[in-house]
């Protein structure tokens, strides 16, 4: 089973175009395992990108360095699948 | 103790055994309106199950709703078990239903995606492609919504087999689209095609391969406008709605494009809500609300195909 503990994903807010390119870049960069949940699209428009934890540092400081408007969207995926799962154990019992 | 629908707990999830099960309950409770179907296999060779609500007569025309084509977004699933329910529910007692029913089919795909949903349970929750082995590379499955005839492989859909938006080697490729397409194009009286996702709130109609209006954007554009109308009169949530190419980006192969090029008028898509805080995690608590207010907005347009037949 897959886990995704510390990944978070980031709400990001492309100002214009060329953010929105560098946004594509970014995520066909194999090495950095970005998952685009919302993909760049519109400037204005918020993107969703799951970063695993490994390589968060990275992706953060290049989006601080390009001046990327951004928030932490989920803090810890993990947490909130363990939480699903017990929610739904709950439920079938 | 005979099984019921009325006891299944529709503000969980489900597991894709707990959701095939709950479909037989369904028909056994509504036998008389409801069947099961099988349109064919998934990759791994599990059931493609479409529930026929109808009320009798022969090639009636017909509504396609699916769900759950990217297998993380659990929401939509979730949203297709209520709706079942709530169409079987709602004919008899609700005016606008029992309309539709007495004079259209209805087919609801709920587990469209069955290997990736099953593998989100058991492996990855956040696979979204089907489970097909893409020869010559590491990288399994493809995006089941970049995989129709439809501006197949352009821009928006990717030809990297690792990519979540790989659209395959060939159009169709994949079984689960495949069988959808055979479906349709068998039957030949489908009018709308509902294909819904999450999460971004829209209502999304052709095209997406290119950024041409559609022939018939204006009628589509006012339908959209006032089904977000009526489902954001329940809770508030707001919707934006246009076509694909113009509302999110361009995107090649997608489902409503083909139906819509293969004569289904009325095809459209719906994202159905997130909060902004939990993306494709959002807690079952809010599967109940997100159906709920879907539900007026798949009546608007469902009622629409009624009265506009063509």
């Amino acid at each position: 089973e897959q886990l995704f503990v510390g990944d978070q994903v980031l709400r990001v807010t492309a100002r214009n175009e060329e953010q929105i390119a560098l946004l594509r870049v970014l995520g066909e960069q194999e090495e950095l395992q970005v998952d685009f949940w919302r993909h760049p699209n519109i400037p204005g428009h918020p993107v969703d990108l799951r970063v695993p934890f490994p390589n968060l540092q990275g992706v953060k400081k290049l989006l601080d360095f390009r001046n990327f408007s951004y928030s932490i969207m989920i803090e810890d995926v993990q947490e909130l699948l363990d939480e699903e799962k017990e929610s739904m154990r709950r439920s079938r019992r | 103790v005979k099984r019921s629908s009325r006891t299944f707990d529709f503000a969980s999830y489900h597991t894709i055994d707990e959701i095939y099960d709950w479909m037989d309950v369904l028909v056994e409770d509504h036998p008389k309106l409801v069947s099961k179907i099988q349109i064919g296999q998934s990759y791994e060779n599990r059931p493609l199950y479409v529930l026929k609500f109808s009320t009798g007569g022969s090639n009636r025309p017909a509504v396609w709703l699916d769900t759950g084509i990217h297998s993380r977004e659990w929401i939509t699933q979730a949203t297709g078990v209520w709706t079942a329910n709530k169409i079987a529910q709602e004919y008899g007692q609700d005016p606008s239903v029992t309309a539709i029913l007495d004079s259209m089919d209805i087919f609801l795909e709920i587990v469209t995606n069955p290997d990736g949903f099953a593998f989100t349970h058991s492996s990855n929750r956040l696979w979204r492609k089907t489970r097909s082995i893409n020869a010559g590379s590491r990288c399994i499955g493809v995006d089941p919504n970049r995989n129709w005839d439809a501006g197949f492989g352009g821009a928006g859909s990717s030809s990297n087999p690792c990519s979540e938006t790989y659209h395959g080697p060939h159009a169709h490729s994949e079984k689960e689209v495949r069988a959808i397409m055979d479906f349709i194009r068998a039957h030949g009286k489908v009018k709308s095609v509902i294909s819904i996702h999450s999460y971004s709130q829209m209502l999304l109609f052709p095209y997406g391969y290119r950024r041409a209006p559609a022939p018939d954007h204006q009628e589509m554009n006012e339908l959209a406008k006032k089904a977000v109308s009526d489902l954001a009169a329940v809770f508030g949530t707001k919707y934006t709605y246009g076509s694909i190419a113009n509302t999110i980006y361009m995107a090649g192969g997608t489902t409503i494009d083909w139906a819509y090029d293969n004569g289904v008028k009325y095809s459209f898509t719906l994202e159905l809500r997130d909060s902004g805080r939990y993306g494709f995690l959002l807690p079952s608590s809010q599967i109940v609300p997100t159906a709920t207010e879907t539900w007026p907005a798949l009546l608007d347009i469902m009622v629409h195909v009624l009265e506009h037949p063509y």
